[in-house]
């Protein structure tokens, strides 16, 4: 049936009012990213290099959840995690609790290609970073005015509930839509 | 989260995600993206990335449960993403993207939206939130 491709900028409670300037840029940002990855299959490239390729330019993009665009803490803190696997030989590479690393992917793809291990997590992902010399920038290219505010309405919501003291179902998590109209789920 | 999934005209398959976790999460914590067989999967029947609730994911293990329910009820690509995202996952709680080696693709999800898109080399392609 020949080539497919698919990929998403995170699922869960986005509100069918979410305005226009906030809905534009996310349809354009996927467009963008699915005729990348298009042209890159027509080039041959292989499905693994596609998959990095096309996930690195949705972590530089600040209107998703992943690289630029990443959520914060509890402790207003960046940590990010990402994931590469290829069918054929089910070779697959992870990181978790990266603060500085420009595009997680790439890096799970060292941690895939260039070490025994199939998963690196904070500190040692770090230091694996900076040997490999990948891309790293200052934490605070993470923590964005936006960001503070996404966490400060999350941390507000769960005061209010605190307040209302209404039981949180424990199946259906109440997933507060804030006012920008972003989701917070991952 | 974002990621993605890929399979070229020879059938091979790989898949991609990324994620800055939840907001307001504990420092530690971790979700199901970098989790094999949770938020992400690959072998040579299919490829799936997932988004939503880390810790749901994970407890149904999603992304292998689609390649499994392909491998021992044969089931198709959309039939088996569709059972995992409709039985498997509470509502509310996740979103799939997926490709098989026959160049089947399936976005479904249980959440009111899922930022998306799709090309299969037949023409069709699809950008989509709700």
């Amino acid at each position: 049936m020949g080539w497919a491709i698919a990929l998403h900028g995170g699922a869960g409670d986005i509100p069918l009012s979410l305005p226009l300037e906030r809905r534009e840029p996310r349809e354009a940002a996927l467009r963008y990213c699915l005729e990348i990855g298009v042209s890159a299959l027509k080039a041959n490239r292989s499905p693994l290099d596609v998959v990095e390729l096309v996930v690195c330019e949705l972590e530089n993009n600040p209107h998703f959840n992943a690289g630029r665009g990443s959520v914060l803490t509890n402790k207003g803190t960046v940590e990010m995690e990402a994931c590469i696997m290829d069918g054929n030989t089910k070779n697959c590479g992870a990181v978790s609790g990266v603060s500085t690393v420009a595009n997680a992917i790439s890096l799970a793809r060292l941690v895939m290609e260039k070490t025994p291990h199939i998963y690196l997590a904070f500190d040692g992902a770090e230091a694996f970073a900076r040997e490999q010399g990948v891309k790293m920038v200052d934490e605070n290219h993470f923590i964005t005015p936006e960001n503070i505010e996404r966490l400060k309405q999350a941390k507000e919501a769960n005061r209010v509930q605190i307040d209302y003291t209404q039981p949180i179902q424990k199946d259906s998590p109440d997933e507060t839509v804030l006012a920008n109209g972003d989701s917070q789920l991952g | 989260t974002v990621g993605c999934v890929a399979v070229d005209s020879e059938g091979n398959l790989a898949a991609a995600t990324s994620t800055g976790g939840l907001v307001n999460k504990m420092v530690g914590r971790i979700g199901d993206t970098p989790i094999i067989g949770s938020g992400t999967y690959a072998n040579n029947l299919c490829a799936v990335s997932a988004t939503g609730k880390g810790e749901a994911i994970i407890r149904a293990t999603a992304a292998r449960d689609v390649a499994a329910l392909m491998e021992y009820k044969g089931l198709s690509l959309e039939e088996a993403a569709a059972y995992v995202v409709e039985k498997c996952v509470p509502k509310g709680n996740v979103g799939i993207i997926a490709v098989s080696a026959t160049g089947e693709v399936t976005m479904p999800f249980n959440t009111t939206g899922m930022f998306r898109a799709c090309a299969t080399e037949d023409g069709s392609s699809e950008v989509g939130i709700w």
